[in-house]
């Protein structure tokens, strides 16, 4: 049966309500409307079947689609490029308070379960407690953390890290970096340094889930200027619906590696494109 | 308020040859696409919508002319219930913060104390989170950098304790400031501390401490907070990126309360009084 015009304006408005509500940015429900008005042009429903369920179904395919652009497997990733090189260096990255800190412990957490030798780096050198906040991690986690001076150079105290692993044959260092906003030129201007001196092998975006149309800004800002491989959510235990996740992998083209769902060493989970976009949609 | 500075943003409204139904329904239409993308709750944005278009069809401009009244009905609509700011009265205050985790309140606590001690306040903050890691470091060295009296214990876990104590030891400060953990409305030990301090401390202003970049998550969380010990002011924080604080508005529009500060920086000194203008200009900008 050809598709009624009307009832489709209607499911659509109330889907873009859904999708705004659940802190998917405005721009990208735009795009992700058209998209879909486009690929229902044309299309015919079968008898009986609602159109509400032809359309939504059509919606999960497209959202799946921008969730699953790059597949990136974490724990494959590690023991594939631990086989080339010792040792494997990730920089954490984003603006203030989305969660950096508390990430790179969970992540130090997994990675001492899966047997890997952690190292974790104090990058930042600017917040007060920063170094403080790490070392107790670090304590609790028995790794060893790597830091110079509150006001020394980020950059040194990564390299620094980076040497020291490299003698005592440890397998990951984690580099932590001070919050930033994606508006302060000098602070981004700094990030690139730490990244060109250091060279990551992985750079991780980590954003809230709880953060509504600015977070295509900042990880669009934080990706055109040091290109990012994989966002970390976190802050998912707050109950967002999560469309964040979509704003962010939309605008960035890049995998969510991970959702934080608590301020636990645990509380890290793959993520997982369906039980999100299920989620989004129920 | 200052309607010039309005009138900067709303500048087809000025330009505009007619006020008529089709000027106002492109109007409409206009600030519903900036208040969403400035991640004011949707439904509010619906209703202030709504309301907007009926007062500017229906109301007539009595003594402004039809674009000063169209720029004043906006202007209510979406400040309805917020008001321009709040005074803190210079005399014995206690003033106790809370959030959700990461908005900003352990650097804001101590930009509100520098702020009161630039006017002449003896001010001191208080450790309050017992749960964060360093969270008393990270107070202290503030604290101590700008000359603000501090009260906290690194290794107490109760944080009751240590506030009670704090209240008790810094009795000749004129304003104390009570920094408290994160949390959010599902972590209930969490927020049944928050709710017992309040009942012992009983401090004089509890501020709700948003970040702008907050989302549509911004009114739930914030009515939570209210239902859970009453909340006087908003405090927004991270103005300084490119966030147009829509959700912070939503959960003082939400509650009915006003916006207090305005913190646009990690400097000690990047704090604000709210401006209810210029927080609208650049929603709508
Ligand atoms: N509920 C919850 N809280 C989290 C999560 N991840 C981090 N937090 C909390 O968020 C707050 C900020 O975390 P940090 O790790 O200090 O954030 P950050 O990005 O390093 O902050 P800056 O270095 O200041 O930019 C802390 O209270 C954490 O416990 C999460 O997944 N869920
Ligand atoms: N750019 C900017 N950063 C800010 C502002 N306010 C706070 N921050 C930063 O945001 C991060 C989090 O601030 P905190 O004061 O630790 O936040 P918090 O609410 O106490 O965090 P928890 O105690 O973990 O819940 C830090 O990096 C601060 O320097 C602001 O107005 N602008
Ligand atoms: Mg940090
Ligand atoms: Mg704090």
């Amino acid at each position: 049966i050809i598709i009624d015009k009307k009832k489709l304006d209607g499911i659509l408005s109330e889907l873009e309500m859904i999708l705004l509500e659940s802190d998917v940015a405005f721009e990208v429900v735009e795009e992700i409307l058209e998209k879909l008005r486009e690929r229902l042009n044309g299309k015919r429903k079968k008898i009986g079947e609602k159109l509400s369920s032809l359309v939504i179904g059509e919606l999960k395919t497209i959202l799946l689609e921008i969730l699953g652009r790059e597949f990136f497997d974490f724990d494959e990733f590690i023991a594939e490029k631990i086989k080339e090189k010792k040792p494997v260096h990730i920089l954490f990255v984003g603006v203030n308070g989305t969660g950096k800190t508390t990430t790179i412990a969970k992540v130090a957490k997994r990675l001492l379960a899966n047997n890997y030798s952690v190292v974790i780096s104090a990058g930042d050198t600017f917040r007060a407690g920063a170094i403080e906040q790490l070392e107790v991690h670090a304590r609790n986690l028995g790794v060893r953390l790597i830091k110079h001076k509150l006001g020394a150079d980020p950059t040194a105290v990564i390299y620094d890290a980076l040497k020291h692993a490299k003698s005592r044959g440890i397998d990951v260092v984690l580099s932590d970096t001070a919050g930033r906003m994606h508006t302060k030129k000098n602070l981004i201007d700094q990030l690139e340094k730490i990244k060109r001196v250091t060279s990551p092998d992985l750079t991780i975006f980590v954003d809230e889930s709880i953060a509504g149309n600015d977070a295509i800004e900042r990880a669009r800002m934080f990706n055109e200027a040091i290109k990012i491989d994989g966002t970390i959510l976190t802050k998912m235990d707050a109950d967002p619906k999560g469309g964040t996740a979509i704003s962010i992998t939309y605008v960035t083209g890049k995998p969510i590696i991970f959702i934080g769902n608590g301020q636990g060493y645990d509380d890290l989970v793959k993520f997982d494109a369906k039980w999100l976009v299920e989620r989004l949609l129920d | 308020m200052a309607l010039s500075s309005l009138k900067d943003v709303i500048r087809k409204i000025t330009r505009a040859s007619s006020i008529d139904k089709a000027f106002v329904e492109e109007m409409v239409r206009d600030i519903q696409r900036a208040l969403i993308r400035a991640d004011v709750n949707v439904r509010q944005v619906k209703e202030i919508s709504d309301t907007i278009k009926k007062r500017a069809l229906n109301e007539s401009p009595k003594s402004l002319n039809p674009r000063e009244h169209i720029i004043r009905i906006v202007y209510e609509e979406i400040l309805k219930g917020v008001g321009e700011g709040i005074e803190i009265p210079l005399k014995k205050t206690k003033i106790m913060l809370v959030g959700l985790q990461g908005s900003g309140k352990t650097t804001t606590a101590v930009k509100i104390a520098k702020y009161y001690k630039d006017r002449g306040v003896k001010t001191a903050v208080i450790a309050g989170d017992a749960y964060r890691p360093a969270a008393y470091h990270q107070l202290k060295q503030l604290a101590e950098r700008y000359g603000i009296g501090f009260y906290g214990e690194e290794n107490e876990r109760d944080a009751i304790k240590i506030v009670k104590k704090g209240v008790k030891e810094l009795k000749n400060y004129d304003m104390i400031i009570i920094d408290t953990a994160g949390r959010h409305a599902l972590e209930d030990e969490l927020i049944e501390e928050m709710k017992r301090m309040a009942n012992e401390i009983k401090p004089d202003y509890k501020f709700l401490v948003l970040d702008s970049a907050i989302g549509q998550l911004a009114s739930k969380q914030a009515e939570a907070f209210n239902s859970a010990i009453g909340i006087d002011g908003i405090i927004i924080t991270k103005f300084d990126g490119t966030a147009k604080g829509g959700g912070a508005l939503s959960a003082a529009r939400q509650i009915g309360i006003p916006i207090a500060f305005i913190g646009n920086g990690e400097k000690i000194e990047d704090i604000e009084k709210f401006d209810p203008a210029g927080f609208v200009s650049r929603l709508l900008g």
